[in-house]
């Protein structure tokens, strides 16, 4: 069973999951083009990325 | 037998609770963890394309941020120069980059829009751009489809391909939604 | 408390000059030009005259921004996009990370790191004194965001590759010392709120790579295990639970993702601390521990488990011993348990001590599951074990079925097995399965002592239990560890264990099946 004090913890964990950290939190701050992930339609492309050659 | 939660009868007990209940599955059985977007067969390092416990998706090319040459930031003196981003200034090519190396963001759909708007369509079962060549009307069309020479733009080459193509309309991606800000 | 008068606003208003100066295009490169003028005006207004007004100059800083960003998120609700908030709440972040980062590079003298790294170590400690009171304060209002921002920045900044940085970072590492020590402190058992923010960073790719590969000698790999044992000891109360509610599903998903980035990169590093990390995850995370224990060192070519014939013990690397960076015989507590214990396996003295053992792995709780000291358990097998592979090497001979029998230790093993109840036994069988990993020699000698437990077993229920412990870390999704395969290969195969007459094989339809299909991939 989970103590009074795993409760509370659980809580805080909670409050935290309703704003968790977004990948521009660990980047450099970039004006122009923004990081604005959003859905996209699963028959896009869903990894980044060209082949270096190209 | 011991009957307890420590013998057969016990791991029986949590693998027939495990079919009910979702949260027991994943210390029960575990996962699939071939299914957590990291390509596990890879000869290189994952570590620095890795972009973060959350992400289903190593990092994009532009994410990885490097230490250059201080002479190489340039962003201070011409910010205020640049252009607002408007999609409909630019070409074709460019449109493609957009596309291509900004899965799952905005950029994605509005690259898309703005390509639909030039009549590309794009095919959700082949999923590649395609138009319509010049000059070259369809050889055979139904209600439901049409048949002829098309161009198809090849990521990989990157480059225009001409190609003959039976086009079935309900294939095609109607014109792309772009999301509300903030939703 | 009790700032000296006029010490806020003056604050305010240098945070504020500053964050324009840093955003001018007139700022230089790394803001050089701006912070010659602005080290200036902080002597001016007698910031740097002593270390107590430098200490609140930062504090009122930290607060100062943290204030801010927080309004912001706070206004977000009522129109500007998430995007536009965070670009605005890292203009003043940034800002201020630039200076931090800049005043360390240039305290003190140039080839003397230690004011540098003193100033360093002062204002993690603001930022982990603030953080903590925000949270205590605020409770579940607590925002993470200005101190994760924060946080890393100031890593990304001071990780810079510049000559002056360097010198700070070797040959000791202050700066990861310092980092891993704001972490620790704010680890998620103590900081809850933050525990997504604080695992972003842990497993930051900057992060990652300086700890576990640019630092030459493997310096940083202690305290990036330090870090995983944390999160590890948080997730765990909830893991026994085994009720896991959607965020805890998700941090346990993000830590599976880093463990699998680790397993992929670091092998070597999850192999010599694989008996820390199994001391703290919980018996019934199997799938997590099982990640930790397939680590096998990249050089090693693994032989196929089912190989037809496969002779274990001709493989040349099962006389070699696994590097372990946990003092095991440290852990075996009280010293008095230790000392009979040493006694025992010289002389099989004092006779007493195999009937006091299980007094000493019990613990007082009335919880169930919390009978028995896990950490003295596991450090009682694994030390008997090491000390009897090195009884065996010093008589010219090699761990097997036969000369593992015999001895004091195997007494110890088979004394465990007979007298603990049910729940001790599962404990001490799992502290046996938890040494079965890659070719080595504990891998080896643990093999041998569990088949020959299962051989000499004197009850079912012992066999019961070998059979529980294995197939539960088979019937797991994917990885499975070498040294399990093989030895549940043989148990079921070798005819002389018998195994497929014991009633607990047949006693449900799903335990038969499972075996069917788990007998069915291994032959």
């Amino acid at each position: 069973q989970l103590t009074v004090e795993h409760e509370l913890q659980f809580k805080m964990l909670q409050a935290a999951f309703f704003h968790m950290p977004h990948p521009s939190d660990s980047e450099r701050l970039r004006l122009h083009l923004p990081r604005q992930p959003c859905q996209t339609p699963l028959y896009y492309p869903q990894v980044s990325g060209l082949d270096p050659l190209v | 037998m011991v009957t307890d939660q420590f013998g057969m009868v016990g791991l029986l007990t949590f693998i027939r609770a495990a079919e009910t209940d979702h949260n027991l599955v994943s210390l029960a059985l575990g996962s699939d963890l071939t299914t957590l977007g990291l390509n596990l067969n890879s000869p290189e390092n994952l570590y620095p394309n890795f972009a973060g416990p959350w992400a289903e998706t190593p990092c994009r090319p532009q994410d990885i941020d490097y230490h250059v040459p201080q002479e190489y930031l340039t962003n201070q003196q011409i910010r205020g120069k640049l252009a607002p981003v408007k999609f409909d200034r630019y070409g074709e090519d460019l449109l493609f980059y957009m596309f291509y190396s900004n899965a799952g963001d905005l950029l994605q759909i509005l690259a898309a829009a703005e390509l639909y708007n030039r009549d590309w369509r794009y095919h959700k079962e082949d999923r590649v751009w395609i138009t319509r060549a010049p000059g070259m009307a369809p050889v055979d069309k139904g209600p439901n489809y049409e048949r002829g020479t098309y161009f198809y733009f090849d990521a990989q080459n990157w480059r225009k391909v001409p190609k003959e193509f039976h086009l079935e309309y309900d294939k095609l991606e109607e014109r792309p939604h772009i999301p509300t800000p903030g939703g | 408390f009790q700032d000296p008068p006029a010490l806020q606003e003056k604050t305010e208003v240098l945070l504020r000059e500053w964050i324009q100066m840093y955003h001018s295009p007139t700022a230089g490169q790394g803001s050089a030009s701006a912070f010659q003028h602005f080290v200036k005006q902080m002597n001016l207004h007698g910031i740097l005259k002593t270390d107590d007004l430098i200490t609140r100059f930062f504090r009122i800083c930290i607060s100062m921004c943290r204030d801010l960003c927080v309004r912001s998120i706070l206004e977000q609700g009522q129109g500007p996009s998430p995007t536009y908030v965070r670009s605005k709440c890292f203009q003043n972040l940034d800002a201020f990370v630039r200076l931090i980062a800049l005043l360390v590079k240039h305290s003190g003298e140039a080839t003397n790191p230690t004011t540098k790294i003193n100033l360093l170590n002062k204002v993690l400690g603001l930022v982990c004194g603030i953080m903590i009171h925000d949270i205590e304060s605020n409770g579940t209002e607590f925002q993470q965001l200005p101190y994760h921002r924060i946080l890393i920045m100031l890593f990304l900044e001071l990780n810079a590759p510049e000559a002056i940085l360097e010198s700070i970072n070797l040959p000791v590492c202050e700066v990861l010392m310092a980092f891993t020590q704001t972490l620790h402190l704010l680890r998620p058992s103590k900081c809850p709120g933050f525990a997504y923010a604080w695992l972003e960073i842990v497993s930051h790719r900057v992060f990652i790579g300086r700890m576990l590969a640019i630092t030459p000698q493997q310096k940083g790999w202690s305290m990036y295990s330090m870090l995983l044992a944390d999160l590890f000891k948080f997730l765990a109360p909830f893991l026994r639970n085994a009720e896991l509610a959607k965020p805890l599903t998700m941090l346990y998903k993000g830590t599976l993702r880093v463990l699998l980035v680790l397993l992929h990169d670091f092998p070597e590093f999850l192999c010599e601390y694989h008996y820390g990390f199994c001391d703290v995850i919980p018996p019934n995370c199997i799938q997590m521990r099982n990640l930790i224990l397939s680590a096998f060192p990249r050089n090693m070519r693994l032989p196929d488990p089912f190989t037809p014939n496969l002779k274990v013990d001709m493989l040349p690397e099962i006389t070699v011993s696994p590097k372990i960076h946990t003092s095991v015989a440290n852990l075996i507590q009280p010293p008095e348990f230790k000392k009979n214990l040493d006694s025992y396996l010289k002389n099989r003295t004092p006779v007493t001590f195999l009937s006091d053992m299980r007094t000493y792995l019990q613990q007082v709780s009335n919880e169930p599951g919390m009978h028995y000291n896990m950490s003295v358990m596991n450090s009682l097998v694994l030390y008997v074990g090491m000390q009897a592979i090195a009884q065996i090497n010093s008589k010219g001979l090699t761990p097997s079925m036969s000369t593992i029998a015999h001895s004091a230790h195997m007494d110890i093993f088979q004394n465990l097995g007979v007298d603990l109840d049910t729940e001790g036994r599962y404990l001490f069988l799992n502290a046996i399965a938890n040494q079965l990993r890659y070719p080595n020699s504990h891998t080896h000698y643990f093999s041998c002592t569990l088949l020959h437990l299962f051989a000499e077993a004197n009850t079912e229920a012992i066999q019961e239990q070998i059979t529980r412990v294995l197939l539960e870390r088979l019937i797991v999704n994917r990885p499975h560890p070498w040294g399990l395969l093989i030895t549940f290969i043989e148990l079921i195969k070798n005819p002389s264990f018998k195994f497929w007459s014991h009633e607990f094989v047949k006693c449900a339809p799903e335990i038969e099946k499972l075996f069917e299909s788990v007998a069915r991939s291994c032959m």
